[in-house]
């Protein structure tokens, strides 16, 4: 999954919704 | 046991929308990731209607779990 992809589905942004968070928790 | 796990991770996850350690993350606890994720507020708000199963407005642990197992592609339902 590419984050931040344009005319990304719902399932998308929550997959970078998740992605974003576990890197932010991982500092990633 | 791998539920465990990903509820522990799930907890984690959750514990950085919900600041105050409310136990529960509303819509404005979402848009004050807004800066913090690469998500617009638009965005955002559509990942709160997604794990917000019921509509209610609160977004609980057991919600944000589901949505997280959803998302590594488990169904976590007993």
């Amino acid at each position: 999954m590419e984050p931040g992809k344009p005319g990304a589905t719902n399932e998308g942004v929550l997959a970078n919704f998740f992605n974003s968070l576990l890197s932010k928790k991982t500092g990633a | 046991d791998m539920k465990r796990i990903i509820a522990d991770k799930a907890r984690e996850l959750f514990i950085v929308c919900d600041k105050e350690e409310k136990g529960f993350v509303c819509r404005r606890d979402m848009q004050r990731l807004d800066g913090e994720l690469p998500l617009s507020p638009e965005q955002l708000e559509e990942v709160f209607d997604s794990l917000d199963d019921d509509g209610n407005g609160f977004l609980t642990l057991e919600e944000f779990t589901d949505g997280f197992g959803g998302f590594l592609g488990l169904n976590l339902d007993p």
